[in-house]
């Protein structure tokens, strides 16, 4: 049976609000040195993501905007806790993108799986 | 056996040279909908990389940068076509990096191997 995304997913998450300014969720990705940033509402639900390509977006556009609001995408692909890692895969593969939230079933962020954690997988083969 | 990178790499590569403008490189990475630029000499040597990260890594440092030069990684992690993928997919996890380029024997891009690119390996288990 395939690993489930609780096995691999990183716990430790960095995340902003939408309200923050673009500049500042640059110094917070490299900070987490990481490419996403889930964004949260002030209750902890996930409402969008915010990512270095976002950001590289915004250096083409120029001085239109100012948040992260501006910016993210809010139509967020995630997967769960128990969802099976070759489903969570595909997601990456079908939308190409490297990171999903792992949400809980209040939408509240509680890890995150990216790409680079799928070579986890590769020390022992299932 | 493990598969080799040749299998799950894509050979479609866009690239940058070392003087064009960071502005240039954010518009080729959304062009290319990629986060990861090889950087070439003249002949077509790989010299560097140039990321969305290095680009949200100059936004925060605000106008010290202009060309690819100024913000690329030179000491470039790579692989090439014949490296068995577990091998390649520890490369991404031990550097915290999403794509190795992968090269000939004359240090020449052939292709892009990306942490997204594991995800094809999940429909077959070997
Ligand atoms: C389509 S990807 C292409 C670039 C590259 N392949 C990558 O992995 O980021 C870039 C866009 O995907 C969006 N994105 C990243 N992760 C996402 C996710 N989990 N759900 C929805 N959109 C996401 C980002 O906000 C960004 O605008
Ligand atoms: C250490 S990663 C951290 C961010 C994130 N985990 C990611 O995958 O990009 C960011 C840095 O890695 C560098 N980088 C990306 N791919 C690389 C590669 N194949 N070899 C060397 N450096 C690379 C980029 O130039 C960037 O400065």
């Amino acid at each position: 049976q395939a690993p489930r995304v609780r096995e691999i997913m990183e716990r430790q998450v960095i995340s902003i609000t939408e309200d923050e300014e673009i500049r500042t969720a640059a110094k917070r990705l490299l900070k987490g040195e990481t490419n996403h940033l889930p964004v949260l509402d002030k209750d902890g639900i996930l409402v969008g993501i915010v990512t270095t390509y976002d950001i590289s977006k915004a250096v083409v556009q120029d001085g239109k905007h100012r948040c992260v609001r501006d910016i993210m995408t809010r139509k967020v692909v995630k997967t769960h806790p128990d969802e099976p890692v070759d489903i969570a895969a595909r997601k990456l593969e079908q939308n190409n993108i490297s990171a999903l939230p792992v949400v809980d079933t209040a939408n509240r962020v509680v890890g995150m799986l990216t790409a680079i954690d799928l070579g986890k997988l590769f020390g022992r083969r299932w």
